[in-house]
């Protein structure tokens, strides 16, 4: 047991104001007294959050028009870890997240094969998907696929959709970074 | 992307973080915030960093990480924050990343480069509304 003075700091924070997901987390930290289910609740809220376009189901669709989640946790003192990245179909990444790190020996978990983890362990597959997100591909879709993290690439990807195939010539210059951000 | 901090009354301290990734980006991308030391990293009796932004320049630097390596060194959060950021040398044009700290105190900042502005929300006992910590970047 990792053993504390009783004046040891409680808080709770997160990045940007998604005050939500402030109260989610210090509620579970009231609730619990456990850091980790605060920063799990914490997410949770925020995966579900229609509001939170940088964070929810239903935003940011891939160039193939499907959203995925990435999550991590992390405790502090036994250093242990789980993780997945680009996991379609489970809305609660977060706590699939959690799962890789208490029911496996592993830290990270990808794709479709992290997803039928989460099945496995009792979570309920259902798209990531919505009107919303179809709308904003459809969109993208219609302005030539731009903006376009592709480079180097045939048709050029700065005016062209793909699909793609490598170029003959590379340039050096990795580009703008204002594409938008995670 | 949302990255969260909690320490709680019995020495634990834990990170999460999580997000539906960049717009757009090429299928199979991962960012930073599945990355351990990346997205976020934390360490019992030293402190706890989060990150968000462009997450495949922030992955490259472990940024969370360097974070908290520089609090472990004695830097305050705001100044672990600012040490990690000035490692993205030279910064891709257009970069935009943001880091929050904690350490072991329970002391918080953070700092920025390339958005309009950055916000950490806090909370902590007695407290009955979160509070906005502003961070210029």
């Amino acid at each position: 047991m990792h053993q504390q003075p009783a004046s040891q700091p409680v808080l709770v924070i997160n990045t940007w104001p998604f005050v939500n997901a402030t109260r989610a987390a210090f509620a579970a930290l009231s609730r619990t007294g456990s850091a980790l289910d605060a920063v799990e609740a914490g997410c949770l809220q925020a995966e579900a959050d229609q509001s939170l376009e940088s964070v929810s189901y239903g935003h940011h669709p891939d160039e193939a028009g499907n959203v995925t989640f990435d999550a991590m946790l992390m405790n502090g003192v036994t250093m242990e870890v789980g993780a997945v990245a680009a996991m379609p179909d489970i809305l609660e990444a977060v706590s699939v997240a959690r799962a890789v790190m208490e029911r496996t020996g592993h830290t990270m978990l990808v794709g479709d094969r992290a997803a039928d983890f989460a099945v496995e362990m009792g979570f309920k597959r259902r798209s990531l998907n919505t009107d919303r997100s179809a709308a904003d591909w459809r969109q993208w879709r219609s302005g030539n696929c731009q903006p376009n993290f592709r480079r180097n690439v045939q048709p050029p990807a700065d005016h062209s959709c793909g699909p793609y195939r490598p170029a003959s010539s590379r340039d050096s210059n990795p580009g703008n970074r204002r594409l938008g951000h995670d | 992307t949302i990255g969260m901090v909690a320490m709680d009354a019995g020495g634990g301290l834990a990170v999460g973080t999580t997000t539906n990734g960049a717009a757009h980006r090429v299928p199979g991308r991962v960012g930073d915030t599945a990355v351990v030391g990346a997205g976020g990293y934390a360490k019992a009796g030293v402190g706890a960093a989060v990150g968000t932004g462009d997450g495949d320049i922030l992955m490259r630097y472990l940024l969370a990480f360097a974070a908290v390596s520089e609090m472990s060194l004695g830097a305050s959060p705001e100044a672990a924050c600012r040490a990690a950021l000035a490692s993205v040398r030279p910064p891709p044009s257009g970069f935009h990343g943001a880091l929050a700290a904690v350490d072991a105190d329970g002391n918080v900042g953070g700092a920025c480069i390339g958005f309009d502005s950055f916000q950490i929300s806090v909370m902590r006992p007695g407290m009955p509304e979160p509070s906005l910590l502003p961070v210029p970047c």
